[in-house]
């Protein structure tokens, strides 16, 4: 799915 | 998880090592700006919320507690443990009280996520995180600036901590070109340019040190 923008990273 | 991003994280992982090593090795503060630790702490533990919420990878979750336990330690390590304690010199590291930070990144992350209809607490506090980040270094280099000679290690724990975020900008750019579903957050990427922007006198008086080599002082 749509990656989250960037909640995904640290 | 690509290179860019891969490589900030290493980038800030060094820097907290070479941070450890230098209070260690130096066995004292001086130098060291506390109120960065401590505002980088607000800013792993606003930030890392969704650790409860949504497990992304082992890398991911053992990263965020590493960040928060590493800086929780230095914290720790400056303000209670002898002999850096009592060589904490307070009036050396005035610049910038926390709240005069802390209080506009709030009320900046309020408005956003109000703008974005986002009001989940989590994405206030994570949207309040990405602001607070960018101020973050402000004291650090205010503390180098009232030293003007940087010593060796400090100079390495700045200079990864700046290029940590400046890699994280390429990341940004290859997830948009490479990656179809990436939705795009204006407010990280203005952030990280801030953050990144605020080191870039410093990356020319490191990088300029280390090519000539002698000492890295900075201007008054």
């Amino acid at each position: 799915g749509a990656a989250a923008a960037a909640k995904d990273e640290l | 998880m690509n290179i860019f991003r891969f490589a900030g994280d290493m980038s800030h992982v060094v820097s907290i090592l070479v941070l450890l090593l230098r209070l260690r090795s130096s066995k004292s503060a001086v130098g060291i700006s506390l109120k960065t630790q401590e505002l980088f702490l607000i800013v792993f533990v606003t930030r890392y919320l969704d650790l409860f919420t949504t497990f992304y990878s082992l890398y991911n979750s053992f990263m965020k507690v590493a960040y928060i336990a590493s800086t929780t330690y230095i914290i720790w390590m400056i303000r209670f443990q002898e002999p850096y304690k009592s060589k904490y010199d307070a009036s050396q590291d005035s610049f910038l009280h926390i709240k005069f930070a802390v209080a506009p990144c709030a009320g900046l992350a309020l408005f956003a996520c109000l703008v974005k209809g986002e009001l989940s607490p989590i994405d206030i506090l994570w949207t309040f995180s990405i602001f607070l980040e960018a101020l973050a270094i402000v004291p650090q280099l205010f503390v180098l600036q009232r030293y003007r000679e940087v010593e060796n290690l400090t100079g390495h724990y700045v200079f990864f901590l700046g290029a940590y975020r400046g890699l994280y900008i390429l990341n940004w750019v290859y997830r948009s070109y490479y990656e179809q579903f990436y939705r795009h957050n204006w407010l990280v990427y203005v952030s990280g340019a801030v953050q990144t922007a605020l080191y870039v006198d410093f990356f020319y008086y490191y990088v300029v040190s280390k090519y000539y080599g002698g000492k890295l002082t900075l201007p008054t």
